[in-house]
């Protein structure tokens, strides 16, 4: 069960590193930047993207037009595995309701189901994609599960299960973002 | 099996992406640096270890004293699902010879084998110290045929088993290294 592994690794060797960092990273960030990002309103959590069709953009803006980069915070260099100073970084952006009130939050889609993905379009990777819907849920629970055990990530992130039926919603995904936002705080 | 996930994983998320750009990373290295590293012994492929055993380790001088860092190759920033201009970067390293001749080289251990390690810790991943060796080699094996079929990854990377039998022998990792270096110059 590739999700199984996938869960696994995401947490061993990504959340599990950088989310206990986090709130450190987002005072530097607010303590160089004037303009006040997450005073108002916003989230100081991880927010994790997980579309269903485990399809991801690289680019937020392209998905929605409420959504724009606004900064990046500092990087976190790590010695890992033989290479010196690998760097961790997040990407800050500014989400607009409906009354064009902005919102800062730190969001990205879950890394590990682009490869869930491409394997999906390699034949020689005996992944198909009917597979994949149920790994990308799989994938889902088990980092839920591990996360909801996990002390040092307590309350510092928030899996976003999108659903890939919204193909004429222009606004999909930065309502699911604001709602997320509206949830905590 | 966990280790076929991550072996597809590690080449999708990984290896596609900066072995075609290695070459590049080099020129860009050696154009900056005076002393000619990799002029007159080394290699320009990424040596990746795999530890039989999974025990990585996060410095490479730790585990050998003729090994010493020498500098990082400059970054490469792409924008990967919602991170904006994430940074990926390799470790040159200088490994001694008997002879006291330097080498420089671009290695690395293989990074998911430490996910294989802390699944074989946590009770909870359904993964047992028994099975780690053998998804090591499931690892090996899978990211050998993957890369064997690659066209743009061929002849940029060396896959370096290492036996964990060695305890008695402190220049186990530079020798390992040095005997890869030596069948491709
Ligand atoms: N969003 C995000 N930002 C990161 O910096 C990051 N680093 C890791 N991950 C994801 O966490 C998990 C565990 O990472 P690990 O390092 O063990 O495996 C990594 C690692 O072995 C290798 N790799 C990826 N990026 C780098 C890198 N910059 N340097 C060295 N190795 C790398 O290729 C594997 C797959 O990478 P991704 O497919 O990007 O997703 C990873 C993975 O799902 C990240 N996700």
């Amino acid at each position: 069960n590739v999700a199984h592994g996938l869960a696994w690794s995401f947490h061993l060797g990504y959340l599990n590193l950088v989310l206990p960092r986090l709130e450190g990273s987002i005072t530097a960030f607010r303590a160089s930047h004037n303009a006040g990002p997450f005073e108002t309103r916003g989230s100081r959590k991880l927010l994790i993207l997980l579309p269903l069709n485990a399809n991801i953009t690289h680019t937020l803006e392209d998905e929605d037009t409420n959504i724009h980069f606004h900064d990046n915070l500092p990087d976190t260099e790590i010695d890992r595995a033989g290479v010196r100073g690998r760097v961790y970084k997040h990407s800050v952006y500014t989400v607009l309701d409906k009354d064009r009130q902005a919102h800062h939050c730190v969001v990205e889609y879950a890394t590990p189901l682009l490869t869930l993905y491409k394997m999906s379009q390699e034949s020689s990777a005996g992944f198909g994609e009917r597979d994949r819907r149920e790994q990308v849920l799989l994938f889902y629970r088990t980092l839920q599960d591990i996360l909801d055990r996990s002390v040092e990530c307590r309350n510092r992130y928030r899996l976003i299960l999108l659903n890939d039926e919204h193909e004429d919603d222009p606004h999909y995904l930065s309502n699911a973002i604001l709602k997320n936002l509206d949830q905590q705080e």
